[in-house]
């Protein structure tokens, strides 16, 4: 499989729906400290399942919430949507006859929370199976956060050992 | 299972004595199982000696020194395991020049079976993607991707891909 | 003691009061005692807001806004208390470009008081300083400083320092 | 006072006497990665009484003597000296009258260490009495190292209030 986009609508500085295309081999970010950069990485980790609110730089999974600025009050949700294309085949038999996988998770002030693949409503288990399934997982060394590359040189042998059994 | 984990410790250990002399032009690293006797336990060190250097303990090595040696290892895994897509977010922070164009060359190497997302703020690695997306908040608080620029040599690669079908 | 405790944490926290608005180019931010009844005890939270955001936990931060307030807090404690000598080592990596800018003019309004050494692999940074060390190893493993560069501005400001002695 | 400068030899990469001054505002050390810029760092810092050997990166004190290189063997002892400028008269009552105060510390791969003060051989006692009293100190907030900047963010509040302390 391939990412062939991002949806974010309502997730920390990305009130506004915004779509970003992965058309491309190497793709890249930039712009000034605190603009939304590493938010982008925080949308894909959640929509891929992160239960760790401390793991998004939150207190509270709700703090994915836009929470408002000065010029615009809070939101009421949070919903980020990965679509992956399928042309290459490496898909789940249970999907293998979508030419598109959409991966939708939507959280609530209130507290509601769904998960959606390709519209339909489904368990937090089906997306971590799915994403186990292409390869994507939430693999530990396919998503290095910023400032934490240093960690797997300073980490203890036994905690290193848990990237090979990722891998394996 | 024990022998699973042994043939992916092996397979990624290959992988890194091989990566990581690419990517310092030179030295020598590898892996090793802090407990060889104990598949389901053992811990995994890592020795790593940069070019012309004496092996020493790793946490005496560079803040760049230490970013290369992550890299060598996190890309060798991925070459035993791709994933579809790779984030990188400021990985580069840390690098000399010489070692942002070494670390972007390997990024590029990887291509052929993920997709990479990198976030930067070093004008090299600017010029080393594909295309580049442009966040800023022209309104405090909002996030707005306001740019997008695809790099001419990308360009070129999928005129030519689109083409050939 | 407990009053010196408290003087010396609200000296600090009225430079922070001031420091930040000015390396953020506005917004506001404060220290905050968790238990104001105990001198002893008591931890020091740090509340943040940059301009036209609104104020909310510290983590939830990007990197180099982080990195920028803990400068703003480091140089607080620096106008309440100067060390003869500031050694800031890469301070500047995660700084987007008018960022780094701002971290150097503050630690040249610093420089009355305290000798400040940089170390740093950013360009614009190299520019702002008086003068540049290149450490290199021609011979692998094996540490020479190479070249001094004196800036052109230091060296007007050094010429009218000795011939004002 | 201010630091005039700093002489290195045989601490970790400077295997070769160096001398480092210190005439200006603000000085810049650049190089490449693994060059030695930070281990300039951790020599200032031993010089003034480091005892943990982890502060310097290393697992025994031993490990910031010049270990040796492809084409050097290793040395015997590693010393740092770093000099300061009494003019601006901050300076402890013992050492008024001294126009330079010369710190020196030494460490021989037998394990026999030795503090200087002028020349003259001094306790470890000595010589944090000496940066206290100039205000250099070990304090907290004048040496960021690599990597470091953002603890005092991430830090407990407990943990923040001991840089207050070391301010007071
Ligand atoms: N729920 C939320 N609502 C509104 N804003 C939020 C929310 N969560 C985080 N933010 C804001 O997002 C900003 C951080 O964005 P991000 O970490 O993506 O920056 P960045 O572009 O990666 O910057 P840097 O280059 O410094 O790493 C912070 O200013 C933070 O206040
Ligand atoms: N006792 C020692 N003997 C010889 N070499 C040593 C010793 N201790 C450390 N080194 C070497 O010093 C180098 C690290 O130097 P240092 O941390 O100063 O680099 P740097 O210039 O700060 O680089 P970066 O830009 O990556 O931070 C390492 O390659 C390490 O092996
Ligand atoms: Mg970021
Ligand atoms: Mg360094």
């Amino acid at each position: 499989v391939k990412i062939k986009r991002l949806e974010i609508g309502g997730f920390k500085s990305f009130v506004e729906r915004t779509v970003i295309q992965f058309d491309h081999d190497v793709t890249g970010i930039v712009g000034p400290n605190g603009c939304g950069k590493s938010n982008i990485v925080d949308a894909i980790r959640w929509c891929m399942g992160e239960q760790s609110a401390r793991h998004l730089r939150g207190r509270a999974m709700s703090d994915v919430i836009f929470s408002g600025s000065d010029t615009r009050p809070g939101h009421d949700f949070a919903e980020v949507t990965i679509v992956f294309d399928t042309a290459d085949g490496d898909v789940p038999p249970a999907y293998s006859s979508f030419p598109e996988i959409a991966v939708t998770r939507r959280l609530h002030r209130n507290g509601d929370s769904e998960y959606l693949i390709n519209k339909t409503q489904v368990r937090l288990q089906d997306v971590t199976d799915l994403f186990l399934g292409t390869g994507a997982g939430t693999k530990a060394y396919s998503i290095i956060e910023q400032g934490k590359v240093g960690l797997i040189v300073s980490a203890k042998p036994e905690e290193r050992r848990l990237l090979i059994e990722e891998a394996a | 299972s024990r022998r699973l984990f042994k043939e992916t410790f092996e397979a990624v250990n290959l992988k890194f004595q091989a990566l990581f002399p690419k990517l310092f032009r030179g030295g020598e690293a590898s892996l090793r199982l802090t407990n060889p006797e104990d598949m389901l336990e053992t811990g995994i060190e890592i020795l790593a000696q940069p070019p012309g250097k004496k092996l020493s303990s790793i946490e005496l090595m560079s803040g760049g020194e230490k970013a290369l040696t992550a890299v060598s290892l996190i890309f060798a895994m991925f070459q035993v395991k791709p994933s579809p897509f790779c984030i990188l977010d400021e990985v580069d922070a840390p690098l000399d020049e010489a070692n942002v164009a070494r670390y972007n060359e390997a990024v590029r190497t990887m291509t052929d079976r993920s997709q990479f997302i990198l976030i930067t703020h070093i004008k090299k690695t600017m010029q080393m993607v594909d295309v580049l997306y442009g966040v800023t908040m022209p309104e405090p608080g909002v996030s707005k991707i306001v740019s997008v620029q695809v790099n001419d040599s990308a360009q070129r690669r999928m005129n030519a891909a689109l083409s050939a079908r």
